[in-house]
C-alpha cells in the first residue's frame, strides 16, 4: 500500500527558506496531507517539528535550493521536484530548467505579452505550469518545451536529460542504470545481501558508489560495471553496458592542484613524496600493473604524472625503483598558491591528527571523520548525499579537507554532513581537550562499524548487545523497531534512540531495562517480552578494550 | 610492519610473542581467552610438540624485560581445518588478566568486514627508519574486498574466501619484515575485534600469496575447539 511519505525525500536536521504556511500536526503523515491539499501555493516540501507537534508547508524546493542545517526539524521534499531529468516524454517533469535547447530564456506560462497561448496554469492546473520552467502539458513526443522570450521563435524544446542513464562513460564508475544481469545472463546478487556470495562491498562503506538493489556497478575501479551473481558457482561477472555516444563531462579537464582526493588532478608533478621518480603509466617496468591509459581512458594517465585513478587518498604513482611499488605524491592544495607552497606547508598539511578540540573547535584540524552516533562523514567537496555550501571555496580558512570533522560556521563543536541520506549532519565523535592536554589524545578517531558485528552475549544489562537474536524467551518473533505494527511505540524508534542499535527486529535494550534485552512482539496479544541471550563469560566482558588507548601512527 | 610506528606501550594487550624454549621469538599471536592463543599454523612448522614452545604475554619490548611479562608453557596445539594457516594453542595454565594482558574479541561467525574498513596490524618486525626497532610496532591498513584483491595482477584468482587482503593506508614506502601469526584488529563499537591473522606476503612489493587468514571464517571452529578441550 505504501505511505504518503514515500513520495518525499526525508532529511533530518535541515531547513529551507521558502514561502510557508504553519499548521499543527502530530505526525509527519498529517503534515504531508496538509501539503497535498495546500491551497495557498503549490506545496513542494514541508518541515516537521516532532517536539513541537508543528509543521510548515513550503512553496519551494529544487535541487538548487539552499539547505540550512538546524537541530530539531525534519525536511520532507517531494521527490518529483528534485528531479532535474525526465522520464519518457517528461509530462511529469517538475524541474527548474528555464531555457530552450538553444539557450533562449523561456517565457512565463502566465505571461502572454510576447506569445499568446492557451497553455496557462488555469487551463492546465495539473501540468505544473509554474514560472517559466520547461514543461510538457500536451504530452509532446519531443519532451518538455516552452514559449521563448525571442519574438522570432514562438516555442522550442528544452534539453532535459533522461533520468535513467543506461549507458556508461569511461569505466562506468558513474553508471547508475538498472541493468541487473551479467553479460552471460546471470542475475545479479543484491549488494546488501551476503548470499549466495559473501562479500565486503557493503553499501554503507561505499556511499558514493550507488550500490542499490542488484544493479551492475563498478565500486572498485574495475574495467567496467559488474556484479556478484545469484549463481553459487559464479562469484561475479561483468555486465554488458553500452558505452555512451556523448563525451564525458567537462569536469574531466581537471585541476593543477590538489582538490579533495585529487581524482581530477591533471598537473605535471611526476615525483613521489620521498623524491622517487614516477614510472610511466604506459610502461610495465619496473612494476607490472593494469593502470594503463588504455584500460582507464578517462583518468588522465599521461606520461608519468601523479594521478589517482582508483580512489586512493591522494594522487600517487608506481615508482621507478624496484623495492617501492607505489607511493603518494605531494601535490599543493588548491587553496594555496603553488608558488607559495613551502616544505613547511606540506609538512603542516600532513601534520599529526588532533583527536580532541579546544573551545568550539574552530581550529580543529584532525582527521576524525565519524559522528557521535557512528555515521561516516560526507566529504566536504561532495554534494552527495547532501548538497550544501560548506565548501572549500566558500570557507577557504576552514580547512574543509576530505571528510574530516570541522567547524566552518562557528557552531558549538566540529561536525560534518553524514553519508546517511536521511541524516543531514551531526556533531562528531570528538571530545573537548582538557586544559594542558596534548592535542594528540589516545583515543582513535573512529567509531563503530556495523551493529551486530561483535557482542553475541550480554554484559551487565545488555545495553551494548548488538547480536541478531530476534525471538523472545517464549519463542515469539520480534516486531521491527522501525515498524509501528502491531504495537505502536513512537518513543523507542531508531530515530529517537540512534545509538541503541535498533536494527531490524533484533532484541535490544534501549531503555536500559535491568533485566536485559527485549523486543516488541509480533503477537498482537503480547506487547513486549524479554529475550533469552547468554551472559558473556568474565573474560569476554573486557575483550578488545585496552586500558591504554592505542594511537595512530603520525606521518 | 610496513610504514608503521612504535605503538603506545601495552595498547595492544592481546599481542603475544610465540617463542622457542630458548626464548627466541618465532611469531606473533593473540590472546583470545585466558588459556587460549590464536596464531598462524605455519609458525608451528618446526615442531608439533607443544612443550617446545613458550608464550610471552604482557610485553612491549622484544627483550621482555617488563615486570608485566607473563610466560606460559603450551600444552596443546590445534591445527586449523583443511590445512588453513590458523592454529590454536592451549596454555598450560591461564594467563592472569591485567592491564597489560587482555584478550581480543572474536568476530561473529562468517561476518564479512566491509572493504575500506580501517584496521591495525601489530608485531615486532623491523620498521626501517621509524624508530623503536625493539618494541611492538603497528601499522594501519584498509581492508580490500577479495574481488578487487583477486583482480590484481599478482593475486589473480588466488585469494580464497577464507582469506582477507588489506593494504597500507599511508602509502607504501618499502617492504619490511613481516610478523606472521600476529593480528589484524579493527575497532567495532568500542572494542577491538580480530578479523585477520598475518599469514603471507605483506608489504608494497608484489605479494606472493594472500596476506591474512579471515578469522570470521573460523569462529565456529575456534569456539568448538575451546569448548571441547
Amino acid at each position: 500500500q505504501g505511505s504518503i511519505l514515500d513520495s518525499y525525500k526525508k532529511t533530518e536536521g535541515a531547513w529551507i527558506n521558502a514561502h510557508q504556511q504553519s499548521y499543527k500536526a502530530n505526525t509527519a503523515e498529517e503534515c504531508a496531507v496538509r501539503c497535498e491539499v495546500e491551497k495557498k501555493f503549490t506545496c513542494r516540501a514541508f518541515l516537521f517539528f516532532s517536539k513541537n507537534e508543528w509543521c510548515l508547508t513550503l512553496s519551494r524546493t529544487s535541487k538548487r535550493t539552499q539547505i540550512f542545517k538546524t537541530i530539531n526539524s525534519v525536511l520532507y521534499e517531494k521527490k518529483v521536484y528534485l528531479l532535474e531529468c525526465k522520464k519518457g516524454k517528461g509530462e511529469d517533469y517538475r524541474g527548474t530548467k528555464d531555457r530552450t535547447q538553444k539557450g533562449v530564456l523561456c517565457q512565463k506560462w502566465v505571461d502572454s505579452a510576447l506569445h499568446k497561448s492557451n497553455f496557462t496554469p488555469e487551463n492546465y492546473p495539473h501540468a505544473g505550469l509554474e514560472e517559466n520552467y520547461c514543461r510538457n502539458p500536451n504530452g509532446n513526443e519531443n519532451g518538455p518545451w516552452c514559449f521563448t522570450t525571442d519574438p522570432a521563435t514562438r516555442l522550442d524544446y528544452c534539453s532535459i536529460p533522461e533520468c535513467e542513464v543506461e549507458c556508461m562513460q569511461c569505466n562506468g564508475e558513474d553508471y547508475s542504470g538498472k541493468v541487473s544481469r551479467t553479460e552471460s545472463g546471470f542475475e545479479c546478487q543484491r549488494w546488501d545481501a551476503q548470499e549466495p556470495h559473501m562479500h565486503g562491498f557493503l553499501p554503507k562503506n561505499f556511499p558514493e558508489k550507488d550500490l542499490k538493489m542488484n544493479f551492475c556497478r563498478n565500486p572498485d575501479g574495475d574495467l567496467r560495471p559488474w556484479c556478484f551473481t545469484t549463481s553459487p558457482n559464479k562469484l561475479w561477472e561483468y555486465c554488458d553496458i553500452p558505452r555512451c555516444t556523448t563525451p564525458p563531462p567537462t569536469s574531466q579537464l581537471g585541476y593543477q592542484c590538489l582538490s579533495g582526493n585529487g581524482k581530477d588532478y591533471r598537473g605535471k608533478i611526476a615525483i613521489t613524496e620521498s623524491g622517487i621518480a614516477c614510472q610511466h603509466w604506459s610502461s610495465q617496468l619496473p612494476h607490472r600493473h593494469r593502470h594503463s591509459p588504455e584500460n582507464y581512458p578517462c583518468k588522465g594517465l599521461d606520461e608519468n604524472y601523479c594521478r589517482n585513478p582508483d580512489g586512493k587518498k591522494r594522487p600517487w604513482c608506481y615508482t621507478t625503483t624496484n623495492t617501492t611499488r607505489w607511493q603518494y605524491c605531494s601535490i599543493p592544495q588548491c587553496s594555496q598558491s603553488a608558488s607559495q607552497t613551502t616544505d613547511e606547508d606540506i609538512s603542516r598539511q600532513s601534520a599529526s591528527p588532533e583527536e580532541c578540540y579546544r573551545e568550539r573547535g574552530l581550529d580543529y584540524r584532525g582527521t576524525a571523520s565519524f559522528t557521535i552516533t557512528g555515521k561516516k562523514c560526507q566529504a566536504w567537496n561532495s554534494m552527495l548525499p547532501h548538497r550544501h555550501n560548506r565548501t572549500e571555496k566558500n570557507f577557504p580558512k576552514a580547512d574543509l579537507r576530505e571528510n574530516y570533522c570541522r567547524n566552518p560556521d562557528n557552531d558549538t563543536a566540529p561536525w560534518c554532513y553524514t553519508t546517511v541520506p536521511t541524516v543531514r549532519w551531526e556533531y562528531c565523535n570528538l571530545q573537548k581537550c582538557h586544559y594542558g592536554e596534548p592535542l594528540v589524545s589516545l583515543e582513535p578517531p573512529f567509531s563503530s562499524l556495523e551493529p551486530g558485528t561483535e557482542m553475541t552475549c550480554i554484559i551487565g544489562n545488555g545495553k551494548d548487545y548488538r547480536g541478531a537474536v530476534a525471538k523472545t524467551n517464549s519463542g515469539r518473533t520480534c516486531q521491527e523497531w522501525s515498524s509501528q505494527e502491531p504495537h505502536h511505540h513512537s518513543y523507542l524508534t531508531p530515530e529517537t534512540h540512534p545509538r541503541s542499535g535498533l536494527d531490524k527486529n533484533y532484541c535490544r535494550n534501549p531503555d536500559e531495562d535491568i533485566n536485559g534485552p527485549w523486543c516488541y512482539t509480533t503477537d498482537p496479544q503480547k506487547v513486549w517480552e524479554y529475550c533469552e541471550i547468554p551472559k558473556c563469560a568474565p573474560f569476554q566482558q573486557e575483550c578488545g578494550k585496552p586500558k591504554r588507548k592505542p594511537r595512530r601512527c603520525q606521518r | 610492519a610496513v610504514n608503521g610506528c612504535a605503538s603506545v606501550p601495552h595498547s595492544w594487550p592481546w599481542q603475544i610473542s610465540l617463542r622457542t624454549r630458548t626464548n627466541t621469538h618465532l611469531c606473533g599471536g593473540t590472546l583470545i581467552d585466558p588459556q587460549w592463543i590464536l596464531t598462524a599454523a605455519h609458525c608451528l612448522e618446526r615442531s608439533s610438540v607443544p612443550y617446545t614452545y613458550r608464550i610471552f604475554l604482557g610485553l612491549h619490548t622484544a627483550k621482555a624485560v617488563e615486570p608485566s611479562v607473563q610466560v606460559r608453557e603450551v600444552k596443546g596445539i590445534f591445527q586449523g581445518p583443511f590445512g588453513a594457516d590458523i592454529a590454536l594453542l592451549k596454555l598450560s595454565s591461564p594467563a592472569m588478566i591485567a592491564d597489560q594482558v587482555i584478550p581480543v574479541c572474536l568476530p561473529e561467525d562468517n561476518l564479512m568486514i566491509g572493504s575500506r574498513t580501517e584496521c591495525f596490524a601489530t608485531g615486532w618486525g623491523q620498521v626501517k627508519g621509524a624508530g623503536g626497532d625493539n618494541v611492538l610496532k603497528q601499522t594501519n591498513l584498509a581492508v580490500i574486498e577479495n574481488k578487487a584483491c583477486n583482480s590484481s595482477e599478482f593475486l589473480n584468482g588466488r585469494v580464497k574466501k577464507f582469506e582477507l587482503c588489506a593494504e597500507p593506508i599511508n602509502g607504501c614506502t618499502d617492504t619490511l619484515q613481516v610478523e606472521s601469526g600476529g593480528p589484524l584488529v579493527c575497532l567495532v563499537q568500542d572494542r577491538f575485534v580480530q578479523y585477520g591473522i598475518i599469514s603471507g606476503g605483506f608489504g608494497c612489493a608484489p605479494p606472493k600469496k594472500p596476506v591474512f587468514v579471515r578469522v570470521s571464517s573460523y569462529t565456529s571452529w575456534i569456539k568448538n575447539i575451546m569448548r571441547t578441550n
